[in-house]
């Protein structure tokens, strides 16, 4: 089973078109192995991306470089899976 | 594992595997044989059948509502408002007005799980799976976007030529089974006059077209309905929904189901995105199922209604 441990989903929210443009171009980092949950519209419009645990430094790194402001919107998105499965499992006991 | 006795049961605020769904399909049958009826449209590429809930009261091919849910099989809260809509058809069938109305004119085709290979590998492998199952030679990734495989503009922008894309369009239009039975059954019926197709998340009511940023013919009444749509949606809870075509309102996507099923002379082919703002995205709390399913099943019934009402 994929486990999801450390994995972190953020929100984008690009306010320039400079900005967009640094955010769409993640879409081809294939090395990052980036989800895009939300994928970039327009700016104002969020992007979320889970982005897998190895990924996260190089990737805060690259947008706080760039200056693309950025929140956590799932701080683990294992342990909400984990809480997903235990409801679960208690409504069928 | 305790399997419900009835509808009346089963836990509607509660995500569910595809064994549970489908047993809840046959309890919703068994219980409402006048009304509700299991049809099997196709097999997926693992070959599991594709099964459509049918509601109606009589007739032969009457003129009909298409909704279907979870074909991208992470989306979960898709799938279990699918199964909360058909058990408020068979409660409301008689005591809601407008419902009643629709079904004594119109049949409503119902796919709880239109890609349950997917979902099966949600729940067993990886919760984030989004596409298909099918594989392809050469390629080590898996599955297709099953929103980009439809025969409308067909590997154009917003779609992917690369296997591993989440966007991945596959090898030609049509290539998945999953999609293939949908294309079949809507052309074998020929009288389908509104098609709802149901993802998640971020709280969105589109219309045609994806593909292109030619306006379709329509755009004025489905912007309309939308409105209308979404004022009802709004009106139980508050949650904010934005309504547009889908390339001017997110971005452009080719192969996209509603832009064929428009192209099918289909005119009121909608597409939501339902819950949530931000917070969650396709781990929606088990919590938020039921008012999620509660809001958009008033949208649902504007559109509904306004099929009924404006024949063509």
């Amino acid at each position: 089973t994929e486990d999801f441990v450390g994995h972190q989903v953020l929100r984008i929210v690009p306010s320039s078109d400079e900005e967009l443009r640094k955010v769409q171009e993640l879409q081809d980092l294939e090395h990052l192995q980036l989800d895009f949950w939300l994928s970039p519209r327009g700016t104002g419009d969020p992007v979320d991306v889970r982005v897998p645990f190895p990924s996260l430094q190089p990737l805060k790194v690259h947008l706080e470089a760039n200056g693309v402001p950025y929140s956590i919107m799932i701080e683990d998105v294992q342990a909400l899976v984990d809480q997903e499965q235990m409801q679960m499992l208690r409504q069928r006991r | 594992r305790l399997q419900p006795l009835s509808t009346d049961t089963f836990d509607y605020s509660s995500y569910h595997n595809l064994d549970e769904i489908y047993v809840f399909m046959d309890l919703l049958v068994a219980e409402n044989p006048n009304l509700v009826s299991k049809l099997e449209i196709g097999r997926s590429t693992e070959n599991r059948p594709l099964y459509v809930l049918k509601f109606s009261k009589g007739g032969t091919n009457r003129p009909a509502i298409w909704i279907d849910t979870g074909i991208h099989s992470r989306e979960w809260v898709t799938q279990a408002s699918g199964v909360w809509f058909a058990k408020k058809i068979v409660q409301d069938q008689e005591k809601d007005e407008g419902l009643a109305s629709i079904l004594d004119q119109m049949d409503i085709f119902l796919e709880i799980v239109t890609n349950p290979d997917g979902f099966v590998f949600t729940h067993t492998s990886n919760r984030m799976w989004r596409k298909t199952r099918s594989k392809r030679s050469g390629s080590l990734c898996v599955g297709v976007d099953p929103n980009r495989n439809w025969n409308a503009g067909f590997g154009g922008s917003g779609s992917s030529s690369s296997p591993c894309s989440e966007t991945y369009h596959g090898p030609y239009a049509n290539s998945e089974p999953e999609v293939e039975a949908i294309v079949n059954f809507v052309k074998n019926h020929g009288n389908i006059k509104a098609f709802v197709s149901i993802h998640s998340y971020s709280q969105l009511l589109l219309y045609p077209y994806g593909y292109t940023t030619t306006p379709v013919p329509d755009v004025e009444e489905l912007h309309q309905v939308a409105k209308e749509a979404v004022a009802a949606l709004s009106s139980l809870y508050g949650t904010k929904y934005t309504y547009g075509s889908i390339i001017t309102t997110i971005y452009q996507a080719s192969g996209g189901t509603i832009d064929w099923t428009y192209n099918q002379g289909i005119k009121y082919s909608f597409t939501f995105e339902l819950r949530d703002t931000g917070r969650y995205g396709f781990l929606l709390p088990a919590s938020q199922i039921v008012p999620t399913a509660q809001e958009t099943w008033l949208a649902l019934k504007v559109i509904m209604r306004h099929a009924l009402e404006h024949p063509y």
